[in-house]
């Protein structure tokens, strides 16, 4: 369709603008509260000393989540969609000249909270990131298969809920993988720190890595 | 927008062949995993004796949902959108061939996982129920703020896991009620059957007045 195409094209210039600054920057999306937010205020806490970190949240209404990353003081905006469901190139190119993109390292665009729309469009990023919550069931890589294709990395979030849901870890992982043989998976909880490690260190890699 | 004025006039259509057949339809919606399929396979074992229920399963892929609920002996239809992140009225209107509605008293929806559009898209039902999971954290109501507006009811699902989230239903309920004061809220959890049988005696009320 012509949307798109006409969205591709401006998240290649984003991309040209992030790639002369050397910034690594994800695309972090999931369905409303899997834990995006409180996983940026983890990241944050963990690599704020060693890498700059700049976020932009997306979000139909309010500000609570770019309040909640401004309080870790790291630069934030906050972009209201007004009802789209999903960010697009523009929305993000409009928040440019709020970023000094020579003093960071890592840009995460938090999308709106949404498993379908926010995988279909590109922003610049050079990657997705999707966090499925175990409290959403097992059966989502085959329901909701779009996102779990563009994605790079998979976090499965809320592991210390596991005694209390019916959710089978391997069954989100074979189903994952059968739809993309290349994500990498990370099991976490951002309430108890289970797994966040290994998760941090291979995105520090990564922002290395664009240096 | 054109869509939308296009989508009414079909919806509309249908609307007038439930009428005739004094169906009542309601449009189940939630976040992916909130619960929608769990509460239907409750809401069935409790009802069935009584009024005869009917099923539509909206999905992007697979067939699961519509299992789930065959196999409570009732009749399902699953509709796969290949991609569209909500039902509209025309898909609905295809599988009326698939339902005898001079023999149902209660056709179920249920919408596509998503918080945002099916909200917008009327597909011929009398009102709209909505289900928010209190894993999804209590500031959903502020941040997704349309299909609070546009449901009559809201199920607040998973109370059994309240002991181990950051979540709170005064919260919820002062938020919902400030978007829309007319909301029904019932506190339940599919789970342990919690706040089940007063959402039935509910639902069951509004099927006998359709007749
Ligand atoms: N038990 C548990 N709760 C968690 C975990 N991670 C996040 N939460 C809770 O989940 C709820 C939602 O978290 P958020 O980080 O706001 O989710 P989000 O994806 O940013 O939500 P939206 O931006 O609204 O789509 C909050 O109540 C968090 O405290 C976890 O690992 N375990
Ligand atoms: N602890 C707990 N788990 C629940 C409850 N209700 C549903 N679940 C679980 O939540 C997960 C998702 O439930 P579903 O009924 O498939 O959710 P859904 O909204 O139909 O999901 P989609 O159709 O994919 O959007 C499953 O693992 C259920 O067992 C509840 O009240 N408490
Ligand atoms: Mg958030
Ligand atoms: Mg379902």
């Amino acid at each position: 369709r012509d949307i798109l195409e006409a969205n591709d094209r401006i998240a290649e210039q984003n991309r040209e603008i992030f790639n002369q600054n050397r910034v690594l920057v994800i695309n972090l999306m999931s369905s409303p509260g899997a834990g995006k937010t409180t996983l940026l205020e983890k990241a944050i806490d963990a690599l704020k000393n060693d890498i700059h970190i700049g976020v932009i949240e997306g979000d139909i209404e309010t500000t609570r989540d770019a309040e909640r990353i401004a309080a870790k003081g790291v630069p934030a905006v906050q972009i209201n969609t007004k009802g789209a469901c999903h960010l697009d190139g523009n929305m993000i190119r409009d928040t440019f000249n709020e970023f000094n993109f020579a003093e960071l390292d890592l840009l995460v665009v938090e999308n709106v909270g949404n498993l379908v729309c926010p995988a279909e469009f590109k922003i610049g990023e050079d990657f997705k990131v999707m966090i499925l919550s175990v409290t959403e069931g097992d059966d989502k890589p085959g329901k909701y298969p779009l996102m779990f294709h563009e994605s790079k990395v998979l976090l499965v979030n809320k592991i210390d809920l596991l005694p209390y849901v019916d959710c089978s870890m391997e069954k989100i992982r074979e189903d994952a993988l059968k739809i993309n043989p290349e994500i990498v998976i990370f099991p976490v909880s951002c309430k108890t720190g289970e797994g966040l490690d290994a998760w941090f260190s291979w995105l520090k890699e990564k922002v290395k890595g664009k240096k």
